[in-house]
């Protein structure tokens, strides 16, 4: 179980055996590709290093510092730990470049130690985290606050559109850096205090179960996390609401619903900001082909963790591909609107 | 000023271990935490 030591996680709560949308970064000069993880639940950025040996790595590309003219030697060590698996490194600086933003001297972690499985059927090579630096394991800035710094953006904002149905028109998913695009989401912006900067954590009003005051009935904190792709939150809490929406355990820890009741389901409703944002089970339940049969899995993921303030609830891509999220660094706060 | 950056969504790990049939022996038996536990003497301190 992930705990507070001293102030910091001790452990990264994330394992990204659930990440789904992820996009291009370029390391170096002359630039070196690699796909990443644009995080909001971390504040760290790592590559594979062509050092690196382990099976995950092989599989992915990897950062070759010695064809970088732009490359800086670090020379400290960094580990970092996620919820399934963890990786050792070296850490280093160079130019970065996020959709044509060039950013300088941008600190960065090459991972020459990935060992298990964890990494190895993932899609993407490393991760790029966005949330505040009091959660980077690596010294130094993160990405955004770099851009910030070197004022590559002209607003300290950056947003988040993910769509979940990918046969549609729209992109799959894009990250803005710098704003927001009005095209992108519909009505007015809901704006949300950041409560603790680490993650992007805010506070949540409760969580309703077809209109029942269920949940955090006296309010509790949430982090808006497009790193994990469920909803998460306290295990006695999760395992009631699984119940509400009639979702079974398997004995692998998942929860699965039968396809069939789909549309009898409850609604689930977070309140945010005294405004209520509702799931429908269509939205909150992932289907998934096994064969040729179709798996009805629920969206809600049950996590410990405490923090000060009290147990966290995470909502993570299940939450995120219904509502458009705006991180804004220079007021300290969370936007949601509809998708 | 607006920068864009395209997201790719792509089939989570865990969905590609289902349909691989491999989940369920991932879960059980490569977890890193056991890795860890097992060799943790071998880490620096801290």
């Amino acid at each position: 179980t992930p705990s507070l030591r001293l102030g910091r996680y001790s452990e990264k709560i994330y394992n990204y055996m659930d990440a789904q949308y992820y996009g291009e970064i370029t390391l170096g000069t002359p630039g070196q590709n690699f796909s990443v993880i644009f995080d909001t639940g971390s504040s760290d950025l790592w590559v594979p290093s062509t050092y690196c040996v382990s099976q995950a790595c092989a599989l992915h590309r990897r950062f070759r510092a010695f064809e970088s003219s732009s490359f800086r030697h670090d020379g400290r060590m960094f580990g970092i730990n996620y919820g399934s698996g963890h990786l050792l490194g070296v850490m280093a600086r160079d130019t970065l470049k996020v959709g044509g933003v060039t950013v300088l001297n941008q600190e960065f972690g090459e991972s020459v130690y990935e060992p298990g499985a964890a990494f190895v059927m993932a899609k993407f090579d490393g991760v790029l985290g966005m949330a505040y630096p009091s959660l980077a394991e690596i010294l130094g800035n993160p990405f955004f606050d770099n851009m910030m710094t070197q004022k590559t953006v002209e607003e300290k904002v950056f947003s988040f559109y993910l769509n979940r149905k990918t046969s549609s028109g729209n992109p799959q998913g894009e990250l803005l850096l710098g704003g927001t695009d009005e095209a992108l989401y519909s009505g007015p912006i809901n704006w949300l205090p950041v409560t603790a900067k680490g993650y992007w954590q805010i506070k949540m009003d409760s969580v309703a179960v077809q209109g029942m005051n269920s949940f955090c009935p006296n309010g509790c904190q949430a982090i808006v996390d497009t790193g994990t792709s469920l909803i998460a939150g306290p295990t006695n809490d999760i395992l009631s609401l699984q119940q509400l929406i009639g979702a079974s355990p398997t004995n692998i820890g998942e929860y699965l619903i039968d396809c069939v009741r789909l549309s009898s389901l409850p609604h689930v409703t977070f309140v945010l900001g005294g405004k209520e944002y509702t799931l429908t089970s269509e939205q909150y339940v992932r289907k998934e082909m096994l064969g040729d049969r179709e798996l009805c899995l629920s969206g809600f993921q049950a996590v410990d963790i405490i923090t000060p303030a009290g147990p966290l609830w995470i909502l993570g891509d299940v939450f995120l591909t219904e509502f458009y999220s705006i991180f804004d660094r220079g007021q300290d706060r969370v936007g949601l609107a509809t998708a | 000023a607006l920068v864009r950056v395209p997201l790719k969504r792509v089939r989570s790990v865990r969905s590609q271990l289902r349909a691989d049939g491999l989940l369920q022996e991932f879960l059980t038996d490569h977890r890193p935490d056991m890795f860890s536990r097992r060799y943790a003497q071998c880490f620096p301190p801290g």
